[in-house]
């Protein structure tokens, strides 16, 4: 029996809305430790990799190892159901082909409950070795989307530069071409307004500015993305979900021919 | 122009 609720629904609903766009279906392992999902996008240029600990949930059972198979256009249309102030939970008996959603309103007055047939998914799971990034660089959220946003509008792809001095995206096409410089900041009250860049070496890479862009549908889940980059190895684009776990996305570099 | 990589060409499929 496997059996997770989380009084927030709105943070699964947000997970939904960060993956779908890069996903249709995807495995979600379930084990007494926690929700994990790792998938590639079909074109396998990027890779959504999730966590949820069980302990971020307030009542997580997990008897027997087991991988639900969900198609997320599905799982997208179910969780709209809720309201963000449900509580949901997630339950599936061992080798069951279904899974179900229960949602309650805060005063229990109203409970709903859905049931999704569940897919055999091949489970292709990648080795993804630990890297000594030569570069990450923290920033604002909402201002990584809006860089993403406004620079695809030049071009198809970004070119990200990181030195001691601070991170600069840019971007060039058939209109012109465009180059925003952020800087270190200095001394900042709050926290998730800063910049920040850990440097061993400089870098500079290439990247799709379309995939950047559907990352940033994690925005909602964090103040604060982590940009992880080293010579010709996949950017690792990072948003924590709340206290219970993180959404890391992986994007393979474009090779100047 | 710049060439899309893949990540099958830096992760190995276990």
């Amino acid at each position: 029996m496997f059996e997770a609720r989380l009084v927030q629904s709105s943070i699964l609903k947000k997970v939904l809305e960060a993956i779908k766009d890069l996903l249709n279906e995807a495995t979600f392992d379930c084990s007494d430790s926690g929700i994990q999902l790792q998938a590639m996008d079909n074109s396998h240029v990027s890779l959504v990799s999730m966590n949820l600990r069980s302990d971020g949930f307030d009542k997580y059972r997990c008897d027997r190892n087991i991988s639900m198979g969900m198609n997320l256009g599905s799982m997208t249309k179910i969780l709209k159901c809720a309201a963000n102030e449900d509580v949901v939970t997630m339950k599936a008996q061992d080798n069951a082909d279904t899974v179900t959603f229960v949602f309650e309103s805060p005063n229990q007055e109203k409970v709903s409950d859905y049931e999704m047939k569940l897919m055999n998914l091949d489970q292709e799971h990648l080795g993804i070795p630990e890297t000594e990034y030569a570069c990450v660089v923290r920033l604002p959220a909402g201002e990584f989307a809006r860089i993403c946003r406004d620079l695809s509008q030049f071009g198809e792809s970004v070119v990200i530069s990181c030195t001691k001095e601070g991170v600069k995206f840019s971007s060039a096409g058939d209109i012109g071409s465009a180059n925003i410089k952020l800087a270190q900041t200095s001394n900042v009250d709050k926290e998730e307004l800063a910049v920040t860049v850990e440097m061993q070496e400089p870098v500079t890479l290439t990247f799709a500015s379309r995939y950047l862009n559907s990352f940033t549908k994690a925005t909602s889940l964090s103040n604060v993305v982590q940009l992880s980059m080293s010579p010709d190895v996949p950017l690792v684009v990072e948003y924590r979900i709340g206290e219970i776990g993180h959404i890391r996305y992986y994007l393979a570099p474009k090779i100047e021919d | 122009g710049a060439t899309q990589g893949r990540l099958d060409s830096f992760f190995k499929v276990l």
